[in-house]
């Protein structure tokens, strides 16, 4: 994992770079200093030593809470273990906002697509019904205008016998 | 320059979920 | 040419290499104070020591000399473990996409197609516009269709009123009634001419 990755580099980074600064080269250094104190000199070194490596320990300590390395080291490994099956270079920001924002948009668009497509299907149906009874009302109508015309031509029919009779009876 | 880089990629993590919100609610009060 | 790890940056919030920065100047820092430290032990112990012929310049030009060494060894190391932790581990590969961007690995829309998709929005919207338009003006045609058929049934109600008063009054079938009183009147018409012409 990454976590182990990283401790293990800066582990080695130390150690390495305690073996470069060994005792021997302190001495070579410290030559005046060694002559006079070489006990001295040893517990110098030795506390120097680790007092190097404990800070370094620390500050790493602290750039990994800082920066929530750990959990983001996890984070990163599983999303690279979930990758794994892929050969192809992944997507990456294209630079150009607007086209990269689109996708973006892209999946409520869809959503909004089904949505606007369900509620027409069900909007024309509904009105489809509506239509049927529009055109049985429209029936329905003309069937009670064609039956009143048939009373009003039988009544006329029956006005003109009333009119003959009229003329009977006034002859 | 470092800051400008973080700067573009925290808006590159944040800015289409934000942006998203705002299209949705414009979309949803046209349609309203 | 920087690459400025733009991705990793997303992923991290902050550029590797800036943490890698952070990381050497404290390791740096705490070199040269691990340095001073010695430094000073040592010259606090010479001065401890009468009639001692090691000068603080002399002491100052070992710290010297091994800082020198330990700088040179320090940074050859940091340079490796930078490259390590770049590549290794502050390091997002090609082929793997950060869940936020997913979206562009599911919808990769070009610019046309996202147009052409909100074109079909659009569309959609019109024709729902449409619809609701035509619901209101069929509901409307009910609404008068309720009325005029109101007013068509009253008026048949009428002439079945009618009917039904000429029944009470035994007229039965209006128009025969009517028919046969024309009949009979005329009828009576020729009865009555008949005797007149006999009475003349």
């Amino acid at each position: 994992s990454r976590a182990q990755v990283f401790a293990t580099v800066v582990d080695t980074f130390l150690e390495k770079l305690v073996a470069a600064g060994s005792y021997q080269r302190f001495v070579n250094s410290y030559r005046c200093f060694y002559k006079l104190q070489p006990q001295l000199t040893r517990s110098i070194y030795d506390q120097f030593i680790s007092q190097l490596q404990a800070s370094i320990k620390e500050e790493i300590q602290e750039v990994k809470n800082e920066g929530n390395l750990e959990g983001l080291f996890s984070s990163l490994d599983k999303i690279v273990e979930e990758a794994k099956d892929r050969e192809e270079p992944a997507w990456r920001p294209s630079g150009i906002p607007e086209d990269d924002v689109r996708s973006a948009m892209v999946p409520y668009l869809l959503k909004h697509r089904s949505h606007l497509r369900r509620v027409l299907r069900e909007k024309e149906e509904q009105n489809r019904k509506v239509a049927e009874s529009v055109l049985m009302g429209r029936d329905r109508i003309a069937e009670l205008e064609r039956l009143i015309q048939a009373r009003q031509q039988a009544w006329q029919a029956i006005n003109k016998e009333q009119r003959e009779l009229i003329m009977t009876f006034q002859e | 320059f470092d800051e400008l880089i973080v700067e573009t990629a925290t808006r590159r993590k944040q800015w289409p979920k934000k942006i998203l919100v705002h299209a949705i609610q414009t979309m949803k009060a046209e349609q309203e | 040419s920087v690459d400025p790890m733009a991705y990793e940056t997303q992923f991290f919030g902050f550029t590797p290499q800036t943490c890698m920065l952070r990381v050497y100047i404290a390791f740096q820092d705490y070199l040269f104070e691990m340095m001073l430290v010695v430094e000073g032990v040592m010259l606090k112990k010479l001065d401890g020591i009468p009639g001692c012929k090691v000068s603080p310049s002399q002491i100052r030009k070992c710290t010297e000399k091994f800082l020198l060494f330990m700088k040179e060894h320090f940074d050859r190391l940091f340079a490796k473990m930078e490259e390590v932790l770049l590549q290794l581990v502050l390091n997002i590969p090609k082929n793997v996409l950060l869940p936020e961007d997913r979206v562009h690995e599911q919808y990769p829309y070009s610019k046309e197609e996202f147009q052409a998709l909100q074109d079909e929005l659009q569309q959609l919207q019109q024709q729902c516009r449409a619809e609701v338009a035509a619901e209101q003006a069929l509901r409307a045609e009910l609404e008068e269709q309720k009325v005029v058929k109101a007013e068509l049934e009253k008026i048949l109600q009428c002439f079945d009123g009618l009917e039904s008063i000429c029944r009470e009054h035994g007229a039965g079938n209006f128009k025969e009634s009517f028919a046969l009183l024309t009949q009979n009147s005329k009828k009576l018409q020729d009865v009555l001419k008949d005797i007149e012409k006999k009475s003349q």
